[in-house]
């Protein structure tokens, strides 16, 4: 495991630590609960304590500096460095360092401290940086949504300093989505605007023509206003726009823009009856402009062009669709064909024949 | 340093700073029997493979993009 050089550790397992000064950007609670909330990020996953002392110097100190400090380590001004931490030791080891002059928050508005803060924790505890962009310990600042969970490289990576949890029920995190390894199962995927988009947890991997390998990165980046794990997404190309599903919330989405009275329900939007709870799958068929809505062992159609829900819906999946099974992950369509993928396996059906004519690995788009 | 143009100058500039800070280009200097140019190639490359960019060694507009981003003031390499 990718550790600093004479790897740096605590050797007591409950630690403490003290808060210097505060921001003034937000109100002290809140900065006491954000760095509260980030030692619970690295103690939920180790045997490590960490207590909170006021009459004295904590083992680890949190402080807001503003532009040069005297730790050789200067501030910047607004943006660009953010935030540092020194390696466990005595001292000035592990106490991490703010730069007053950042906008802090505690919502998905740049930039978050617990997340800031959860990440220099890592350092201050002996981590380095990591080459993972969905690990907490990437150098740069990612985007942060509420539902945050530690990826499992980091959870690795601390463990082999301290060891696991006491905990009975080990706790295990997110992955980045490794494209080449095995065939991958996928939340949604969809065409935009010439391209296709892979949705997988917080991340999506895009494959263009122009592009030799796809483009791995996290949803946050593009959209910044979606949430991760999405259920369904579909593109309307003639619009110029696509439909993001997660549970009964759908968003409308032109380029990088979040249209506006979204995110709604799908029930007013679309005029699904209320026994629906999500959308597995979703695709816009181009040339006739009828979107079908995979839900379980049934489909609905939906007519672009006049906004409403086809009648005689819903039906099942397998009488219209043989071969692609009864439950669908994520559809989307190339040329004269739906793409069907379900676990790790996809099914090409051709819209002409209306067969299925080919079933392969699900990960055959990656060049791998 | 080869002769740039005006801009140029200033991505250079801002890719040495960058590597300096974080990829301990000023002290490999002098411990590796390169040119600055060779290191900064070197230092560079690293940083892409870091970041998952196409590793070219040089300050490409992708690569000076994510130098931007906002990020934690640590290395990325030891010490």
């Amino acid at each position: 495991e990718a550790i600093n050089s004479n790897n740096p550790r605590w050797t007591k397992t409950h630690l403490t630590y003290s808060i210097l000064n505060y921001t003034p950007l937000l109100p002290r609670a809140v900065v006491d609960q954000s760095i509260a909330k980030a030692f619970r990020v690295w103690s939920d996953v180790t045997p490590l304590t960490f207590s909170r002392v006021f009459d004295e110097e904590g083992d680890i100190v949190l402080s807001f500096y503003r532009g040069d400090h005297g730790d050789n380590n200067p501030f910047d001004g607004p943006l660009y460095r953010l935030a540092h931490a020194f390696q466990p030791g005595p001292g000035i080891g592990g106490d991490v360092h703010f730069d007053l002059d950042e906008r802090w928050t505690d919502t998905s508005e740049n930039f978050n401290l617990f997340y800031v803060t959860a990440h220099e924790l890592g350092h201050s505890l002996g981590l380095t940086h990591s080459n993972d962009i969905g690990a907490l310990m990437f150098p740069s600042y990612t985007w942060y949504v509420d539902d945050f969970v530690l990826n499992q490289e980091d959870i690795n990576r601390i463990q082999a300093l301290y060891g696991p949890s006491p905990n009975p029920i080990q706790p295990t995190g997110a992955t980045t989505p490794r494209l080449c390894d095995s065939p991958l199962s996928f939340d949604a995927i969809t065409t935009f605007r010439g391209e296709v988009i892979f949705f997988k947890g917080r991340f999506y991997i895009r494959v263009s023509r122009a592009m030799p390998e796809p483009e791995l990165n996290l949803i946050g980046i593009l959209w910044p206003a979606l949430p991760g794990k999405l259920d369904a997404v579909y593109e309307v190309s003639m619009a110029d726009k696509a439909y993001f599903f997660k549970g009964n919330r759908v968003w409308a989405v032109r380029e990088q823009s979040v249209q506006e009275g979204f995110p709604t329900d799908i029930y007013s939007y679309f005029g699904f009856p209320s026994s629906v709870t999500h959308i597995d799958a979703a695709v816009c068929e181009e040339e006739t402009g009828k979107t079908y809505f995979f839900v379980d062992d049934k489909y609905w159609r939906y007519d672009e062009y006049n906004k409403t829900m086809d009648s005689g819906y819903p039906k099942l999946i397998a009488d219209d669709f043989p071969r692609v099974g009864n439950k669908v992950d994520a559809v989307f369509q190339n040329k004269g064909y739906f793409y069907f993928f379900h676990q790790s396996t996809q099914y090409r059906f051709n819209l002409q024949t209306r067969m299925v004519d080919a079933i392969r690995h699900s990960n055959t788009w990656f060049n791998c | 340093f080869p002769v740039f143009q005006e801009g140029h100058r200033q991505d250079v500039e801002t890719v040495w700073k960058y590597l300096e800070n974080y990829y301990n280009l000023g002290n490999d200097t002098e411990v590796k029997n390169l040119s600055g140019k060779e290191l900064m190639a070197e230092k560079l490359k690293e940083m892409q493979q870091t970041f998952g960019l196409k590793v070219t060694g040089k300050s490409d507009p992708e690569t000076l993009r994510v130098m931007s981003n906002p990020r934690c003031g640590v290395s990325d390499v030891t010490p």
